[in-house]
């Protein structure tokens, strides 16, 4: 639970605002994703990783590679 | 493979749901994809229980967050039948884990199998016709902030936090993209989705990918 005040909701909009401007303005050519006010933009990215960012990561096999033969010439 | 496919075409992926102020997405991207994989199968779609995994993975903590892994290795070792929402409904916060009778209707996983597809995401695709949606975990820090267009950069792999659900991919345009349903309700994203570049692990997609058949 985390202590909200309209202070600390107007911290975290200006904050926002201020990644929006970063992630929209990116150097890359093939930008093709926008960024802005959503619901999330009243939390701190720290608030709303706590919330909703709690999946766990676990590490899985490599998916095997299927090998390729060559098909022999036949009549 | 197909240029476009999705299984929403298909009328077998539920409508997307919000976890509201719950880390439950693990349970969310599992249960979808066991909605998804009992649909396939020719039954009708149905809306099941996240609540029942949250509450009763017990390898997990609920809306404390949890690892769609261990949801699944959980359905299968204890062949648990999922019951519908309407039974066991989302409160978004942990609970007791309430038990059913056998006689109870539900659905239970038969078998699931989780690999890296990381450099090989022509093959995941295959999965995903194959199998069904897919449960990936991905770096959705940056997701904070998503209106909508290809995700391409500002997030990495290897930074996994965030479980969702593979629902499709899409080819026909210049950037090949996998639409991914997420747990933030309908207004994030693009109607609760989001789309993800093809190809290159972006966000990690291809790290942790999982199937269910049920």
């Amino acid at each position: 639970t985390w202590s909200r005040s309209r202070g600390r909701d107007a911290a975290a909009f200006r904050e926002s605002l201020r990644r929006h401007r970063f992630l929209n303005s990116s150097p890359w050519e093939n930008t093709t994703a926008f960024y802005g006010v959503n619901q999330f933009s009243y939390l701190f990215p720290e608030e709303f990783k706590a919330i909703y960012l709690r999946s766990k990561p676990a590490m899985f096999p490599r998916q095997p590679t299927e090998m390729y033969k060559p098909i022999p010439n036949v009549p | 493979l197909p240029l476009r496919f999705d299984w929403r075409d298909k009328h077998v992926v539920t409508q997307v749901r919000s976890q509201q102020m719950c880390g439950g997405c693990w349970a969310f991207s599992v249960v979808g994809a066991v909605e998804s994989a009992h649909a396939i199968q020719g039954e009708p779609l149905e809306v099941l229980s996240v609540q029942q995994v949250l509450d009763c993975s017990y390898k997990d903590d609920g809306c404390g967050g949890g690892s769609p892994l261990n949801a699944l290795r959980w359905l299968n070792k204890t062949q648990v039948k999922l019951v519908e929402d309407s039974e066991y409904p989302f409160k978004a916060q942990n609970g007791l884990c309430r038990y059913f009778s056998s006689s109870q209707s539900g659905v239970s996983v038969k078998d699931y199998t989780s690999h890296d597809f990381s450099e090989q995401e022509d093959e995941m695709a295959r999965a995903l016709l194959t199998f069904g949606p897919l449960v990936v975990v991905v770096d959705a820090v940056s997701w904070q902030d998503y209106l909508g267009g290809i995700i391409q950069h500002h997030c990495s792999s290897g930074e996994a936090n965030h479980a969702v659900l593979v629902t499709g991919f899409d080819k026909t345009g210049r950037i090949p993209y996998w639409i991914v349903r997420n747990s933030w309700g309908r207004s994030w994203g693009v109607d609760g989705y989001a789309h993800v570049k093809m190809g290159s692990n972006i966000c990690g997609i291809a790290d942790s990918v999982s199937a269910v058949s049920v």
